[in-house]
């Protein structure tokens, strides 16, 4: 464990909070898509297949466990509370997530980390984080204004990746010694897929103005 | 087959 690391695992976990905060909160899920919160779960569940099978320590089964459970309970709230899912904007939340779906697995089987089931997974798994935020930053273009958590929920979910990017660099030089192409290209990838994002969220931070994506 | 050393990260 690193300080980048650790710092990435807050972030991400602060991002989940602040999402469900919004949500059991304003009892809204307005400007949130549905099908990233999807992705998300897959992301989640392919990539922790060996949670009962291989023990790193204590934070790292409970951090699964976390990153599992506030995924699926977001999906939930979105999808069937009652009062939640009348606010889900259906019709911006357009983006056709299953051909990325598709796209991530059918990369994973051509360029996997390794030839086995687990590995094939864990490399879907990578491919589909470092896209999943594309339904999500769409649905932002569409909508008019985008209200203080969902900016940032989702700058703090960039900011992740990015301090990952710092880990895997630390990494490099401290421990591994051996270039990763799989998740250094696909961090790089879902980092720069928020660059125009992050440039303005910190636009409407400096002016104290809403956070406005052009269309 | 090469060992996923990343697979300690979440």
């Amino acid at each position: 464990m690193n300080v980048f690391r650790l710092a990435g695992d807050m972030t991400h976990l602060l991002s989940i909070v602040v999402l469900l905060l919004k949500i059991r909160t304003t009892k809204s899920c307005a400007g949130i898509s549905l099908k990233t919160q999807e992705l998300y779960v897959l992301v989640f569940l392919t990539r922790y297949l060996d949670l009962f099978t291989r023990y790193f320590s204590v934070y790292n089964v409970l951090m699964k466990l976390i990153f599992i459970g506030t995924s699926v309970a977001i999906f939930w709230y979105m999808r069937y509370h009652k009062v939640v899912k009348q606010t889900y904007s259906k019709d911006l939340d357009s983006f056709r997530h299953y051909h990325l779906i598709l796209g991530c697995f059918l990369m994973a089987l051509l360029i996997p980390f390794d030839f086995s089931v687990t590995e094939v997974l864990w490399t879907f798994s990578i491919y589909l984080e470092a896209v999943a935020i594309l339904p999500q930053l769409v649905l932002l273009q569409k909508s008019r204004n985008i209200d203080n958590l969902t900016g940032n929920y989702v700058f703090l979910l960039g900011a992740y990746r990015a301090l990952y990017l710092l880990n895997w660099i630390y990494r490099f030089f401290t421990e591994i010694h051996k270039i990763r192409w799989i998740p250094w290209i696909s961090g790089l990838v879902q980092t720069a897929l928020y660059a125009d994002f992050f440039y303005y969220y910190i636009q409407s931070w400096r002016k104290h103005e809403e956070l406005k994506l052009p269309a | 087959s090469t060992p996923n050393d990343l697979k300690d990260e979440l």
